[in-house]
Formats: structure tokens, C-alpha cells, sequence
């Protein structure tokens, strides 16, 4: 474990703290899409399939279990509590999801490196993640106006992303065993990328201590 | 068995 993939690791589950603590104290989802927490459920549940088969450390496996806890938690608060729910922007929250998901299905499909239920699994939430902040960007720049909760988890997905990438070529150079790994490297290069226009309006928000506003 | 290393990411 090296201290990228750790600073990686936090802020992805800081990301997931955020949304939630604004979830459960202000009873409000307002700006965050339902879409992409449905894919990122997905993600962690066809990822972690190996989580009561292959035990790796106590660490891996409390973090497995606090992002499925956690990404199902944000799923039922938007889907079943009585006041959040009311506070979903079903009108703007428009990306057909679906859509992404059968593409990175077939693709694990025929790109893999083992053709094994688990491994294609596995595969194919590395390309879902990729792109299943999709229907969130598109979300916020429909909305415009983003405030700082929604603004910030979003940016900490993308430095979790980020720090991941430092932490791939730390790895390559550092670890003697560690070997390439094509499909997680370009899906994660893609992964940041798509954040890379997010940041830039971000850091300028920030820099000018005004609130994020995206183009249209 | 061959080593999974990427497989201890999360």
C-alpha cells in the first residue's frame, strides 16, 4: 500500500461521506443524479463478487463492504425515503443509463483477461465505472447552479481517480511483481478525463470564491 | 496460482 493509493482510497470514500452526510442532515438529493449512484451500486456489486471467496486484507475487505453499504444506502434514501425523495430531480435526470451498461457488458465480454464469470464481472465494472459519472455531469450542467456538497463530492471522485493513476505508475516502478494491467489503466486514464472539464470550472470557482457555475 | 495484483485495488 503506498500513500497514493491510500490518498486515493480516502477520497473516494470521503466522496461517498459527503453525499451521504448531505443526504441524511439536509434530507435533500437536489443535484445528485439517481442514474449514477445506480451504476456505481452496480459497479461495487459485480467488482466485489470475490469479497466472502478471496480475502486480501482486513483493510480491502471493511472498504468493500462500506462502499456496497454505502452506495445501497444513497440508492434507498433517493428511491424510498419519504422526504428525500421528493427532493430528486427526476425532470432533469434524464441520461438513459441503461444504455452504458449493456456496451460494457458485451465489452467485457470480448475483452478480458479471463473468460470466467468472475473475471468478466470484474472487467465489466472497471469499464462501467469508467464512464458512470456520466448522467452526474450531465446532471450539473443542466442544473447550472451547483452547490458546494454536490460540487465537492464530485470533485473528490475525480482526484480519487487521479491519485489512482499516480499510485498505477508508482506501482509499475516500485513493486518487482506488479505487471501491466491494460483494461484497468486505460478505463481509469478515461475515467479522469472525462472529469478534466469539471475541474477546470471547479478550481477556477474555487480560486474565485464564487459558486460553480458550468457553461450550458 | 499467478498473482492477482490489481485485484487488492478497490
Amino acid at each position: 500500500m503506498n500513500i497514493f493509493r491510500l490518498a486515493g482510497d480516502m477520497t473516494h470514500l470521503m466522496s461517498v461521506l459527503v453525499l451521504l452526510l448531505k443526504i441524511h442532515t439536509i434530507k435533500s438529493c437536489a443535484g445528485i443524479s439517481l442514474k449514477t449512484q445506480e451504476l456505481y451500486a452496480l459497479v461495487f456489486a459485480a467488482r466485489y463478487l470475490d469479497i466472502f471467496t478471496h480475502y486480501y486484507s482486513l483493510y480491502n475487505t471493511v472498504m468493500k463492504l462500506i462502499f456496497l453499504g454505502s452506495s445501497f444506502s444513497i440508492l434507498w434514501y433517493m428511491k424510498r425515503h419519504k422526504v428525500v425523495r421528493r427532493s430528486y430531480d427526476k425532470d432533469q435526470d434524464t441520461f438513459r443509463h441503461h444504455f452504458l451498461v449493456l456496451p460494457c457488458l458485451v465489452l467485457a465480454l470480448l475483452i478480458n483477461e479471463k473468460f470466467t464469470f468472475k473475471e468478466v464481472m470484474w472487467t465489466f465494472s472497471i469499464y462501467l465505472e469508467a464512464v458512470a459519472i456520466l448522467p452526474q455531469l450531465v446532471l450539473l450542467q443542466r442544473t447550472r447552479n451547483v452547490d458546494n456538497l454536490t460540487g465537492q463530492y464530485v470533485f473528490l471522485l475525480g482526484a480519487y481517480r487521479g491519485l489512482y493513476i499516480i499510485n498505477w505508475i508508482y506501482r509499475y516502478f516500485a513493486e518487482p511483481t506488479y505487471s501491466t494491467h491494460w483494461i484497468t489503466w486505460i478505463s481509469g486514464l478515461l475515467q479522469t478525463l472525462l472529469y478534466a472539464d469539471f475541474f477546470y470550472y471547479y478550481i477556477n470557482s474555487v480560486k474565485n470564491n464564487v459558486r460553480l457555475q458550468l457553461p450550458a | 496460482s499467478s498473482p492477482e495484483p490489481t485485484k487488492d485495488e478497490l
